[in-house]
């Protein structure tokens, strides 16, 4: 990406601290689309061979060659590795893609683009297709992906909701990841703003929420009477600031349509006569489909997701209510009503990073004392590599080796990168170690809108911190066992959880394994009912991974809507030696709830270096 | 009756790969396709093996024949293959 990475502090070259070596010796599976092969950003240009522990292939289909940075491929649909999506391309190269320089959309959004760990190697497994992508298809690419020895696994893949753990091919494939000491790097879901939406909801996965960056696109509108309205879309067409008639849709109704449906342009409602040759506009998105069918020359429209620039066939721009109302005014109260679209500019997002409202949220609706999305990262207007032969957007005749696109798609693959620059400095850490660094370090994020879609329900532990995650001083850790009696605690017997872990488990009545004991980094407890006056604990513990001497304080800071009294016990925590596991316990009081909205606070832990901060949340409903 | 019943494809989760030398997963998964489904030849049912990482496989099967796996030793879950979406 070509401004994601400086935006979280992971600066080019010499800027950012690294070790080359082991970056080279780390593989990331990328299971998605499949990839591009001949994509500058796999060039395999200065890597040398893949490392000994790579144990996969290179099975991409005919015309599709891999190299000492695109290591291996597989393909679960029959049609080759080569990604005639884009999607898979985007993401493996928001991951690890190399360093290249002039990169651009048509000129928009121009710079050096490049993945997180640009020196790691990359295998891709293609489980979608244009359809989608099957689950069978997802637990062949797992199962082959932890045997082919990758380190980490990216996988923006998922549904429109949470299923059971036992009926979930993702939170299946990624325990197995887990149980072989690879952290899987999951979307949350595009089903936001609305609450529950949350799709990765397993303890052992990462789960990532969209943020914007402090880039964003813009596209404005010109009007006929000077007045300039600001709208959302990528748009490289350059009208040369000239400005054309425009008409709205209801006034270039057919004979067959009523003028509500034509204002919303919908399918059949205009009349080509009336349109063509004019910017057309709508009150709705269906006008990308037909402006072009009935001669308009480009198309504004009002947006349903209006923070967010998406790619359209023709000149575009999405405006908000609002603005959108203010211009049917315009329309309205015009004779010869006029305007120019602009090409896309870029501007510096000074309330960044907001959630976008398409990212899915919690809570998590199968564990519910765990927090879902577990953190966020960029993933709106990412500008990466694509396929020549995907399609920009439905229409779209163009083809290009980079492009933009928003999504948790596109965040899922930061965290995954980051988790793989962590992995260089401490190459023998276990997933949850790795989670807990990124998860405890986050930036915290400033939720200035209303409502459930600004909580910890959209962006967990808070924004991700590459260079804070890669020196955490604790981390909270859990392993297979404790996944096992999480899954006891949620009311797996012990027969299942033999066969699933091919262990003896005897699962104990003993509260102590209440899933809101699993030992996260983050504390979340759902009341049932709703509570005038509530006390829940939280068991934890933590291991020194920074200064073997070292004495951590506690403190506790308010959260949103904050009603919760924190008390932490011992307040103190001495470490002696590294590796060395310290427990506490969270008590959390409080009454009076709000029904509808969490209830927040942050417990960090502080050696005056290190702040390990966890958020700690507690909602009814 | 049985076989005009419509098939669709479950994928069968059975956990992790026993631990014993002598397990081959895909003798099992065969074994328990022509037990299901009585026939002696599963060609055209089995549609994945899961057998490097973890255990399992995917296959045609009736509404009964799901019910029936569902119920055998070894055999966590049993549900249906849906196609799931980029994000």
């Amino acid at each position: 990406t070509t401004s994601s990475w400086d935006f979280m502090g992971l600066k080019e070259g010499k800027k950012t601290n690294r070790n080359p070596t082991v970056e080279s010796d780390t593989i990331i599976g990328v299971i998605d689309s499949g990839i591009t092969p001949e994509s500058q950003s796999f060039s395999d240009k200065g890597f040398g061979p893949p490392p000994e522990k790579w144990k996969g292939v290179c099975s991409g289909g005919e015309n599709f060659t891999c190299n000492n940075k695109l290591i291996g491929a597989r393909d679960y649909t029959n049609s080759g590795t080569r990604d005639t999506e884009g999607h898979g391309t985007h993401t493996a190269s928001t991951a690890a893609g190399n360093a290249v320089a002039d990169t651009s959309f048509f000129g928009i959004g121009n710079g050096t683009v490049r993945g997180g760990v640009p020196a790691s190697r990359i295998a891709a497994y293609k489980a979608c297709n244009a359809t989608g992508c099957g689950m069978e298809a997802l637990l062949s690419a797992f199962d082959d992906a932890i045997a082919d020895g990758v380190d980490l696994i990216t996988i923006s893949i998922g549904g429109e909701s949470a299923h059971s753990f036992e009926t979930d091919s993702i939170a299946i494939g990624t325990f197995h990841a887990m149980a072989n000491g690879i952290l899987t790097v999951s979307s949350a879901g595009n089903s936001g703003p609305e609450d529950s939406t949350v799709c990765a909801v397993a303890p052992w996965i990462l789960t990532v929420a969209a943020t914007t960056t402090n880039r964003g696109f813009v596209t404005k509108v010109v009007l006929g009477n000077g007045k300039t309205l600001v709208g959302k879309s990528v748009n490289a067409f350059d009208m040369k600031g000239q400005k054309y008639p425009i008409v709205y849709g209801k006034s270039a109704a057919s004979s067959v349509c009523e003028a509500e449906n034509a204002a919303l342009c919908e399918p059949e409602c205009l009349e080509a006569s009336l349109v063509k040759g004019k910017i057309l506009v709508c009150a709705s998105t269906k006008g990308l489909k037909v402006a072009e069918s009935v001669g308009a020359i480009a198309l504004i429209f009002k947006s349903l997701k209006p923070d967010v620039a998406f790619i359209h066939p023709l000149p575009a721009s999405g405006l908000p209510e609002k603005d959108f109302d203010s211009l049917v005014s315009y329309i309205e109260s015009t004779e010869s009503p006029s305007a120019a679209i602009l090409k896309t500019e870029e501007i510096f997002n000074r309330t960044s990073p907001l959630v976008g409202s398409f990212s899915s949220r919690g809570p998590n609706t199968i564990a519910v004392d765990i927090l879902k999305p577990d953190i966020t990262a960029p993933g709106v207007e990412i500008l990466a590599a694509f396929s020549p032969d995907g399609e920009l957007s439905q229409g779209d005749t163009r083809h290009v080796k980079y492009s933009v696109l928003s999504g948790t798609s596109m965040s899922c693959p930061h965290v995954a990168g980051v988790a793989a620059y962590v992995k260089t400095f401490y190459p023998k850490w276990s997933p949850s170690m790795i989670q807990s660094a990124i998860m405890t370090t986050a930036w915290p994020v400033n939720a200035t809108g209303t409502g459930i879609a600004s909580t910890e329900f959209a962006f967990g532990a808070g924004h991700v911190d590459p260079i804070a995650a890669s020196n955490p001083g604790l981390v909270y850790e859990l392993d297979k066992t404790d996944h096992i009696a999480f899954l006891c605690g949620m009311n797996y017997t012990s027969k299942i959880l033999r066969i699933i872990s091919d262990e003896t488990v005897t699962c104990s009545e003993d509260k102590e394994i209440s899933p809101r004991n699993l030992n996260y980094p983050s504390m979340t407890a759902r009341l049932s009912v709703p509570h005038s006056n509530f006390t829940v604990t939280f068991n934890r513990t933590l291991t020194n991974v920074g200064p073997s001497s070292s004495t951590y304080k506690s403190k506790v800071v308010a959260g949103h809507r904050s009603n919760l009294n924190v008390n932490v016990t011992p307040s103190v925590l001495s470490f002696k030696e590294v590796n060395e596991k310290q427990s506490f316990r969270v008590t959390v009081t409080g009454s009076d709830l709000d029904s509808k909205l969490p209830s927040s606070a942050y417990l960090i832990w502080s050696d005056g270096t290190h702040n390990v901060r966890s958020p700690i949340v507690v909602y009814t409903g | 009756t049985e076989d005009s019943q419509e098939k669709q494809v479950y994928i069968v989760y059975m956990g992790s790969l026993p631990s014993r030398v002598d397990y081959t997963p895909m003798s099992h998964h065969m074994s328990i396709l022509q037990e299901i489904t009585g026939e002696s030849s599963i060609e055209g049912r089995l549609v994945r093996n899961y057998k490097r990482s973890f255990n399992g496989f995917a296959a045609r099967l009736t509404e009964s024949e799901r019910e029936r796996v569902a119920e055998m030793d070894g055999v966590v879950s049993v549900f249906p293959n849906k196609k799931l979406q980029l994000q």
